[in-house]
C-alpha cells in the first residue's frame, strides 16, 4: 500500500492510498485503502492516509478516527495518532501504521509493526525517505 | 505563513535480518527521496494539496517496488485487484475505486469519481467503465505483474502459512515481502 497527505500554500489538506491488496488474498476482498474514513481521510483539521491490517483499520475507522480525536477529544496530532496506532488498532489484533499532518503542518508517522517505507519534506527544505525501523 | 509539506508511505511491514540489503535499502530511499522531492517542487510552484497527492501517489504506483499499480501483489487466483482513494480536506469531496484490475493507475479513476462523478465509490467493472469513459489509460491485466510478485504468490500458495514465516530468507528488501501490509 503506498499512500501521500499534504498541507498547501493556502493552507488546505488532501489524502490518498492506493494498493494491490494482500499477496494470495481472495479474489473480491476489499480493504481499507480505497474506504474514505478508514484508509484514508482528509478535513479541514487533519490529512491521513493509512497502511496495515486491513481489516482491522476499517472496523476501528482509522482514518476518521484520528481526526475525531482531534476534533471531538481535543487531541493534538500526536496524541490522536499514537491512540489510533499504539493502542486501538493493536488491542483488535491490527498492525501497521499511517502518515497524517495537520494544518499547522505538523506530520506524524507513527507504526507498530517492525518497519515502514516513509518520507517527508517542507518547502524550502530537504526531503527526508528511509525505512524506519 | 503556511508550511507547504508533503509526506508519503510505502507501506509497513516487518523487517528480518535476512532481509536487510543495503543496496535495496538504496533503492527504495533512492525512489522516496524523488517523489517526495516532485511533491514539493509542486507545492512550491502553488499546486493544492489534492493535485500533490494524487500525483505523488501516481508516481508511487509506477514504481514496481511498492505494492500499488506496476508491482502489486496477486490474488489467489494470481489476478491483481487495485483499490485506491483521495479525498480533499476543504471539501471533504471523496472518490475511490475498489478491485479494479485494467485501470493503469487507479488513483486517478478515483479523483475522476471525485471530481466528475455524483457518487464516491465504485468497483470492478463498472468502475473500469466509468474510468475509460474518463479518457484514462486502460492496461492488459498483467501490466502490474513482477516477477518477485510471483515468486511471493508461489511461496504464499505452496506453504499456505507462508504470513507466519519470517525465518526463511526472502527477496533481500528491507521489510520482508510476505510480513508487509502493502
Amino acid at each position: 500500500t503506498v499512500g501521500a497527505v499534504a498541507l498547501d500554500s493556502a493552507g488546505n489538506l488532501a489524502a490518498a492510498t492506493s494498493t494491490g491488496g494482500m499477496t494470495n488474498k481472495q479474489v473480491g476482498r476489499v480493504g481499507d485503502s480505497p474506504l474514505p474514513g478508514a484508509g484514508c481521510y482528509a478535513s479541514d483539521t487533519v490529512a491521513v492516509s493509512c497502511t496495515g491490517t486491513g481489516e482491522v483499520f476499517i472496523r476501528t475507522l482509522a482514518a476518521y478516527d484520528v481526526a475525531a480525536l482531534m476534533n471531538y477529544g481535543g487531541l493534538s496530532l500526536q496524541q490522536a495518532t499514537e491512540r489510533v496506532v499504539m493502542e486501538k488498532i493493536p488491542q483488535l489484533g491490527g498492525s501497521g501504521g499511517l502518515i497524517a499532518i495537520d494544518r499547522q503542518g505538523n506530520v506524524l508517522l507513527p507504526f507498530n509493526s517492525e518497519g515502514m517505507y516513509r518520507g517527508y519534506g517542507v518547502v524550502g527544505e530537504a526531503p527526508v525517505a528511509a525505512i524506519f525501523r | 505563513m503556511v508550511r507547504a509539506t508533503i509526506a508519503i508511505h510505502g507501506g509497513a511491514g516487518t523487517i528480518t535480518r535476512t532481509s536487510m540489503d543495503a543496496k535495496a535499502e538504496q533503492r527504495y530511499r533512492q525512489a522516496l527521496t524523488q517523489i517526495v522531492a516532485s511533491a514539493q517542487a509542486m507545492l512550491a510552484s502553488g499546486a493544492s494539496a489534492l493535485d500533490v497527492v494524487t500525483e505523488a501517489v501516481r508516481l508511487l504506483e509506477e514504481c514496481p517496488m511498492f505494492n500499488a499499480g506496476v508491482g502489486s501483489v496477486f490474488t489467489h487466483q494470481a489476478t491483481h485487484e487495485l483499490d485506491a482513494c483521495v479525498m480533499d480536506g476543504r471539501t471533504l469531496e471523496a472518490g475511490a475505486v475498489a478491485g479494479v484490475s485494467h485501470i493503469r493507475n487507479p488513483v486517478l479513476a478515483a479523483r475522476a469519481v471525485l471530481e466528475h462523478s455524483p457518487h464516491v465509490l465504485f468497483t470492478g467493472a463498472g468502475a473500469e467503465s466509468f474510468a475509460a469513459a474518463q479518457g484514462l489509460e486502460m492496461v492488459a491485466a498483467d501490466f502490474f505483474s513482477t516477477p518477485g510478485r510471483r515468486k511471493q504468490l508461489e511461496r504464499a500458495q505452496n506453504q499456505q502459512k507462508v504470513v507466519l514465516d519470517h525465518d526463511e530468507a526472502r527477496s533481500g528488501e528491507p521489510l520482508d515481502p510476505d510480513r508487509k501490509m502493502g
